[in-house]
């Protein structure tokens, strides 16, 4: 198991230690509202929960913050702290740090200091959630950074009925039907002879414009 | 093309509002913020933009809501107005609502309005990320719903220079490569002689439970 730490403990980062102590790594999260921390121990047992200011160096040292694995630094709005915060754990030799934006600049600034991954919640969330509701089939969309994304789709009416063979998806169209989920089954890898039928669900590989100009998003 | 409208303006919405003009889709957004309106009014020139308080039916009857395709509602901390906009929406008869939630209850409560697809943004990148800065080798990791995930991944170390017949990992595992991403080419579907090799990125498929356990996130 690996150590990692969370500063700030708003939505974001109270969903990171959940999921780091499920996967069963020690998290250690650090919070400047001593309210905030104190009513949110109870809630979770299995993290440290620290109030402290981490724009300051000298906590962060105290803290032994140097020898985790890696952190992330969710706060939100206030952009200046999230900008010292992040510094200061580079600084002080931390291996792998995300950091979250509020805008495209904010990243880049981030991203000068140190950042290794840079992540805007609300944009990245934006685009998958249009991609759901622009069409009636699609059920995600996963943007796999560069080019490329995958689509979790029922199966489109032009679709049904036909063999992966007939469709000749990625010759005419450049995707790939990855996996086919029959309604109540478990998913599996399709053959040139599967055949797509009404219900099942398909995970559909390709870049971002064959996917934009397919039957999935446009029906 | 089809019609949508997005209900609050904040980052989530304008990242919906571009990805659904850019799909060439008509949108009309709507925020009380009239200083706000006016100052996206010049980035966003394919979208029909309007100040109005979305908790007023009558507001939304004039705007002709009701022939719209679908909706979004994300406004974010001010609940009240969100569960009032779902409301109003479903009660004109828009057929497919999307709607914010900051916490499980608030979704829950606008479940049982009518709201068709709920999100909670900073709870859902929380978890993502999470997975992410757990293993040294995980790219992005990706929710299907239900109990199954996808994981976009660099090789393992105990996975290289193996095909994925001698990996068996369907059997072993439950887990299933869906695609694999040889440094600097396009992805392909692999068979049973596929070998994977250092600086290949894969795409892996399976339950949450086994994709947890397996050598992606426990290196
Ligand atoms: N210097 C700092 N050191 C540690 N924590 C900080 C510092 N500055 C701000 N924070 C904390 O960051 C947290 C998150 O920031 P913010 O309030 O912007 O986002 P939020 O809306 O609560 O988060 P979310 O969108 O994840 O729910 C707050 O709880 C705040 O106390
Ligand atoms: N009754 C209402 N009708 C229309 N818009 C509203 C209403 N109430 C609030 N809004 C708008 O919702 C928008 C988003 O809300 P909020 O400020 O909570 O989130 P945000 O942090 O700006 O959003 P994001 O997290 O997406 O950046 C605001 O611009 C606000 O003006």
């Amino acid at each position: 198991s690996r150590q990692f730490v969370i500063i700030g403990l708003g939505r974001l980062g109270t969903a990171m230690i959940d999921t780091l102590v499920s996967l069963g790594h020690d998290v250690l999260g650090i919070d400047l509202d001593e309210d905030l921390v104190q009513d949110l121990a109870g809630n979770y047992p299995n993290a440290h929960l620290v109030a402290a200011d981490a724009t300051d160096d000298s906590v962060l040292r105290d803290l032994n913050v140097a020898n985790f694995d890696g952190a992330a630094v969710v706060i939100g709005e206030a952009m200046e702290a999230g900008i010292l915060a992040t510094a200061n754990l580079k600084e002080l030799g931390v291996p792998f740090v995300a950091a979250r934006a509020t805008s495209g600049l904010h990243g880049r600034v981030l991203e000068k200091i140190g950042a290794d991954r840079i992540i805007e919640p609300e944009k990245e969330m934006g685009a998958q959630l249009a991609r759901t509701i622009a069409s009636p089939v699609v059920l995600d969309y996963v943007d796999l950074g560069e080019d490329e994304a995958l689509i979790e789709s029922e199966v489109p009416e032009e679709w049904m009925g036909k063999s992966l063979t007939e469709l000749a998806l990625s010759r005419k169209s450049g995707l790939t039907i990855l996996a086919v989920k029959p309604k109540g089954r478990a998913g599996t890898i399709p053959k040139g002879d599967t055949v797509l039928n009404e219900g099942d669900v398909i995970v559909v590989g390709g870049s971002k414009k064959n996917l934009d100009k397919s039957k999935l998003l446009n029906p």
